[in-house]
């Protein structure tokens, strides 16, 4: 048994869930966020067989896009203490972040 | 020293937690939601050691009812775009999805 | 690759994020409970690489501070079904729970 963990996008969370409670598999969903952005996101657990596995990532990856997106960061510890200049970076979000985790013991009670 | 993660109804999450304390373990509690039925349910952590992994498996089962439920399922994708037909089902839920996993370190600090 | 899960007291959860964030970590932050005093706190998740976990757990330490708190801990069940005896208690929080687990398959798609 595995334990898949998966961050992505509010905008893909539901998609994602739906497409895989149409595959077959059982999801539960927590709301999160990310650190850096400070934005929320969607924490997804998926237990599923090892055999299984690669069907979970396949369907998350395929309905989570990469998106390209503009942010201004911070940098209040460049000049001084109250030095909040900003300035824009683009960086690469969406997609999903997955960890794939042993389970040693899985019961249904 | 093992992490039991823990899904359980909100129905039973608070008496869970009650009895995990009583019986002397810590717990995290996180709000969550299940993906097929969108209702909020509760996920639990509960780090302890290999040898009380079944305490606090038997006090969690103890402790969540699993109880039988008529819900309406949507199928969406049966007819086309547009098909909206739901139809009664009655499925299992409450009792509790356990997952243990392995923890290679562990810090209090 | 492995997987932080650390339980840290919400007054030094944005903190420890943004200290993670400054040495390079990616955080995924999520509100949680503890079941013993039933206050918020924050559970975080940081995915890194098995020679990074030891800066993880560092900076983790470094930013949560131990804090010593006197609750009142109700004890319903030592007179009967009735008594809500409570009696003031000393109990160290705060500092953080750390669990490092292995992870067996890291994706970013
Ligand atoms: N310390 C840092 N310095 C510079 N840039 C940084 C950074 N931390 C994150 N970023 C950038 O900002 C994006 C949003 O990160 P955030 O932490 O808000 O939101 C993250 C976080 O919630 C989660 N995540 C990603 N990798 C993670 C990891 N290794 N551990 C835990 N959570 C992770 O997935 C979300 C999207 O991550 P993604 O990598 O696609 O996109 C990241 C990455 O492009
Ligand atoms: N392997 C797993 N990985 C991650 N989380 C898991 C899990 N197994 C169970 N859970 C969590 O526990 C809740 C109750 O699951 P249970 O299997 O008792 O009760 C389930 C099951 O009887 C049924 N069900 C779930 N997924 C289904 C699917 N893809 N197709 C048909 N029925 C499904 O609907 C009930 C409610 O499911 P829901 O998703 O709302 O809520 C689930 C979900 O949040
Ligand atoms: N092994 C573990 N598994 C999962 N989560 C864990 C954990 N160890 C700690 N935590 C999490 O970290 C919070 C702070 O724990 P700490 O041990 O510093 O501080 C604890 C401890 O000093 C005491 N405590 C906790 N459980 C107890 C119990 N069953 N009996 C007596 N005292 C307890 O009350 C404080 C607050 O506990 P609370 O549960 O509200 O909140 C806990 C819980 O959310």
């Amino acid at each position: 048994m595995k334990l898949v963990f998966a961050i992505v996008n509010n905008e893909d969370g539901n998609l994602v869930m739906r497409e895989l409670n149409k595959a077959g598999f059982s999801v539960t969903k927590m709301a999160s966020t990310g650190g850096f952005l400070r934005a929320g996101n969607t924490t997804l657990l998926v237990g599923t067989t090892e055999e299984e596995v690669q069907t979970v990532v396949d369907v998350i990856s395929k309905h989570s896009m990469k998106r390209r997106q503009v942010v201004f960061t911070p940098e209040p510890y460049l000049g001084g203490a109250m030095d909040y200049t900003t300035y824009p970076e683009e960086i690469e979000t969406g997609g999903a972040t997955i960890f794939v985790v042993d389970v040693e013991r899985f019961e249904k009670v």
